[in-house]
């Protein structure tokens, strides 16, 4: 797996998700990288990826509509100009 | 759990 930097440099993050705990995907995965948004303009996440952690908060046992809220709550806060991902690349629950 | 993966249902997808 591996830490990845997101900064806020569109109105957007721009990225669709996937899965979330009692799915067939129990953790998100990354289906669409938008072009134009935060996501795609940091060149570091890509679609098959998937989404462990959002700024240390793990999405293990999340359901889908709880992790999609932490990403959406990670790139609305005025805190942090960017969102830290721990990705993986391997589609597994580990 | 092979059966029980088989039986989850498919996510919605969230754009974000």
């Amino acid at each position: 797996s591996a830490l990845m930097r997101v900064a806020k440099s569109a109105s957007t993050l721009g990225i669709a998700i996937e899965g979330g705990a009692n799915t067939r995907q129990p953790l998100p995965r990354i289906v669409t990288i938008q072009r134009g948004g935060s996501a795609h303009n940091s060149g570091q996440l890509k679609v098959g990826q998937v989404i462990l952690e959002v700024n240390g908060v793990s999405l293990r046992g999340k359901e889908h509509r709880e992790a999609a809220r932490l990403i959406a709550e990670a790139f609305k806060t005025k805190e942090k100009d960017y969102i830290d991902f721990l990705i993986t690349e391997l589609n597994v629950a580990l | 759990v092979r059966e029980k993966r088989l039986t989850l249902p498919p996510s919605e997808i969230t754009m974000l």
